[in-house]
């Protein structure tokens, strides 16, 4: 029940968005932080054939079946998370990256992770003066279980705070901005841990800016109907 | 050639563009560098500027002592100090109906892109993906010379005498880290992380291309009834209509080796 083939035809020289009949399974195996439960991952891989041609691309991903929810609690202020379902308390280290020069390896990255996970945290916070993090630093903490805080490129130092006031309006080029978050989010939306983007560090992004990522990453209306226990009203499916 | 992305992460070359007296055309068609002679060196991809300084010894380590101090750094030296050319080849022969694609995970901060004597820019920003369709400018023995000129970012700032967190925040100005003018943890960074400094890859395709996949799951009935829901770009490079099978097919590698399907 979990391979399923459609045919389309592609006009000369298009390009299109396809959408699979959603994929039905029955009690998966979930994907767990660090602490609470197994991290299970299953492989998915979509391929193209084309009439006359034969196989033309594929591509494949580690995907984990996890619904994250949070919200900031109002007795305390703090964001308080949920992960299917379950409440967790959050144990989280702050990164920044993994080397000043950009010597980005998967050796350092499986090393830098895994001690997080043994030092028994289950977040990280990319910090937004670093970077953000790349696809092997999210293979690790989908393997190992850390749930990913990532900020995008607005600290408090440099934008918008300071005696003279430095940057009050961010970066020169807004759309520049938006091109990169919205690439950026493309890159990495498929990885379990990620857990929460976040506009800066100790800062609000610029308004236009921030409206546009709030307006950008709220969950699709599809998805939006869940109730406490996670699950969605019945008339969805 | 076989379907699929293959890594351009070994072989390449690195020179101070202020050293170089040839053109992107030149060195990708009648001059290239032939190897790590001067102002030649191996280079670090991926990686910065500074990484490839480093590793051929052309600087001291940053990381030892105070030698940071002894690196010149970008607000004294320019930023055409830290323009760095970078070069390698690679072999790729298609055949009909392929295409092939040149990918760039990510340059800080904006560079151009020579192949086989062809230019192509690659804009600005330091967290941005850049896929170049390079079908048509392959070299027909399947020999192919890329030659890439990596510029710093356009606000480098300067440090001033107390340093401080960000430096002069000039580099806000920027789509790119901020880190790098130095932090309370951390001294500049004299190139500003400059530099290929995600992975370079090749990918070859049939007519119909995938292109960023999207992957989401809903749940009901406690976590019981869960879908899998996919959806996907295409892209039809070829000049006839493709009538295609699109699959989607998920696994998972059960214990002991056996693999449910």
């Amino acid at each position: 029940e979990h391979l399923q083939t459609q045919h389309l035809s592609i006009s000369p020289g298009a390009h299109v968005q396809y959408t699979f009949p959603q994929l039905f399974f029955y009690k998966p195996n979930l994907w767990w932080p660090n602490g609470m439960g197994k991290q299970s991952l299953y492989t998915v891989r979509i391929s193209v054939d084309v009439k006359g041609y034969g196989e033309s691309d594929l591509w494949s991903h580690l995907f984990g079946f996890r619904k994250i929810e949070s919200h900031i609690d109002n007795a305390t202020g703090g964001r308080l998370f949920k992960v299917n379902g379950q409440p967790i308390f959050i144990r989280g280290g702050n990164w920044i990256l993994s080397d000043g020069l950009l010597r980005l390896s998967k050796k350092r990255y499986k090393t830098d992770i895994k001690f997080h996970a043994d030092m028994n945290m289950n977040m990280i916070r990319c910090w937004g003066g670093g970077l953000a993090e790349r696809p092997e630093f999210y293979h690790y903490c989908d393997i190992y279980g850390l749930l990913v805080w990532q900020e995008f490129w607005i600290t408090g130092d440099v934008d918008g705070r300071g005696v003279p006031v430095s940057n009050p309006d961010g970066p020169l080029d807004h759309d520049l901005f938006m091109l990169c978050a919205r690439d950026t989010v493309k890159l990495l939306r498929n990885h379990p841990s990620l857990a929460l983007w976040v506009g800066g560090n100790e800062q609000v992004p610029p308004e236009d800016i921030n409206k546009a990522l709030k307006n950008d990453l709220k969950l699709h209306p599809y998805f939006k109907n869940s109730n406490e226990t996670g699950n969605f009203t019945e008339d969805l499916s | 050639a076989s379907i699929g992305k293959t890594k351009l992460d070994s072989g390449w070359l690195a020179a101070r563009s202020t050293e170089v007296g040839l053109s992107g055309t030149q060195l990708t068609t009648s001059h290239p560098p032939t190897g790590p002679a001067k102002p030649w060196m191996e280079a670090v991809v991926p990686g910065t500027v500074l990484a490839t300084l480093v590793k051929n010894k052309a600087v001291p380590d940053p990381f030892y002592g105070l030698e940071n101090e002894m690196i010149l750094d970008i607000a004294d030296s320019g930023r055409e100090y830290y323009t760095f050319w970078f070069f390698t080849t690679f072999q790729c022969k298609l055949s009909e109906n392929q295409h092939l694609d040149l990918n760039f995970r990510a340059i800080n901060y904006s560079a151009e892109v020579y192949l086989n004597g062809q230019k192509r820019v690659l804009q600005k920003g330091m967290f941005r993906r850049h896929s170049l369709d390079v079908t048509d400018i392959l070299h027909p023995d399947g020999q192919n010379l890329l030659a890439v000129l990596v510029h710093p970012p356009d606000h480098p700032g300067t440090i001033p005498p107390e340093g401080g967190q960000g430096g002069d925040h000039e580099i806000g100005k920027d789509v790119a880290t901020q880190y790098v003018e130095g932090w309370d943890w951390i001294a500049p960074i004299r190139d500003r992380n400059t530099g290929i400094w995600d992975e370079v890859s090749i990918s070859v395709t049939g007519p119909v291309k995938i292109i960023d996949p999207h992957l989401v799951s809903s749940f009901f009935d406690n976590y019981t009834r869960v879908y899998l829901h996919a959806s996907t770009e295409l892209e039809n490079r070829s000049t006839w209509v493709a009538e295609c099978s699109l699959s989607i097919q998920v696994t998972t590698d059960l214990e002991g080796g056996v693999c449910l399907v």
